[in-house]
């Protein structure tokens, strides 16, 4: 589903330079439901933004699907995106001044769908996020901190994307309610979507099939999970 | 150092009411270390931030080293809070226009320090959290979540502050880098400061003397740690 191939990424500011991926390749098969581990700071975000066609890698190629995404125009790539991927970001990103509805139904705009059918789809991927209706009509910084990252969450797997990735989306909350989260990739993933998600957690990365460790900005190795 | 006296917190925002805390009573004592554990949407980061003067309950008292805070003005209470408390929040708050040096600086300018001076506290509070000199003069985004995370802790804990309250200072952190920021509390802590934070990592609060439970706004009870 994802291939990366010799990816290099590279930030500079002034005379701040910062090689934040240094020849990274991997490849993701469609269908399985994958980890990135490894220290703060090592490339993980920034993996997995270039990945969800967030971002473009300064040297090295990205194939989603087969497609050389390089070769596509801004546009073209934002298409390509809003329709394969859901995306959960580390600091959520969710619209202030938009309902939690409204938040969720987001990747759903361009569909052409009913309106009750579109609220229909966004409270069932909040229930499957571990949500609660009572959250629809308020805005998300009337929520917990762990409220909101399941908003994220619902967002992102509201459009059933194939490929949905996550980072790390159970930092905030408790043990309880993050298994609801895990268990609900893995129901995801046995329907057939692709999940890639990072995460400081070994038991939650213990539930996916494959771990890859990161460590400055390099691949350095992948682990079998110990599930228990 | 802080007694939270039957403490009420309610939400209103339309026909939305929301109980956040339903009479919260508890006392820490002066020099101790102490976390707050429960699920989310608890009320854990209303109480800190009550607790920390961020906010009025609306009902209930909260005294810090015998003061009445309900007492006293807005004006009084930010001077009082500025003082005595430093803060690590769940979203990190950091100010982006300014530099991560800038940042970390912020609780030292009403001190009236050299330039220099207010610099070494700032890159002492910075290496204790685990941070790295490096990221000086960059700005908040960027860095990566967990860094972000670390200026947070070294900008709540670079003036001394007799009370430190963190809400959830391990969230965005590897095992490694959060063992680094642990010590440090421990470290504080032995140095005299009264530490409370709120994490849902029971490694974490198992490095603390007590640990609260909550559950739906309410003190449902409390845990000897268990350190291992
Ligand atoms: N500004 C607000 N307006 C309305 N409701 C709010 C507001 N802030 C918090 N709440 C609600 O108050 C309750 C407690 O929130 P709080 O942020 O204290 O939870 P928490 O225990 O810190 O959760 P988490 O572990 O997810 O961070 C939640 O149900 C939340 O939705
Ligand atoms: N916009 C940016 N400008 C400059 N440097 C950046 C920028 N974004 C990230 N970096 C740097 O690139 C490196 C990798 O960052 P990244 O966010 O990918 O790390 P991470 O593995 O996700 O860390 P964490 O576990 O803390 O979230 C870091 O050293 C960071 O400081
Ligand atoms: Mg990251
Ligand atoms: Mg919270």
């Amino acid at each position: 589903a994802i291939v990366v191939e010799e990816v290099y990424k590279v930030y500079r500011s002034g005379t701040n330079v910062t090689w934040a991926l240094r020849g990274v390749s991997l490849s993701v098969d469609r269908g399985s439901f994958v980890s990135i581990m490894g220290p703060s700071g090592s490339g993980k975000t920034t993996l997995l933004n270039i990945m969800g066609l967030l971002d473009r890698p300064t040297r090295g190629r990205v194939y989603i699907d087969g497609v050389d995404t390089l070769r596509l125009s801004d546009r073209e790539l934002a298409e390509f995106r809003n329709r394969k991927i859901g995306f959960v970001f580390q600091t959520f990103n969710l619209v202030n001044r938009l309902t939690v509805l409204e938040n969720i139904e987001l990747p759903l705009i361009a569909r052409g769908l009913a309106r009750e059918e579109r609220r229909k789809l966004a409270v069932d991927a909040l229930l499957k996020a571990g949500g609660d209706v009572s959250w629809l009509s308020k805005r998300p910084n009337q929520l917990s901190g762990g409220q909101q990252q399941r908003v994220a969450i619902a967002r992102a797997i509201v459009g059933s994307p194939t490929i949905v990735l996550a980072d790390e989306p159970t930092g905030n909350l408790d043990t309880a309610s993050a298994r609801v989260v895990i268990k609900t990739f893995i129901e995801l993933n046995k329907l057939g979507q692709t999940i890639v998600m990072i995460t400081h957690n070994p038991e939650v990365a213990n539930c996916s099939h494959m771990i890859y460790l990161i460590r400055d900005g390099r691949l350095v190795g992948t682990m079998d999970p110990s599930p228990e």
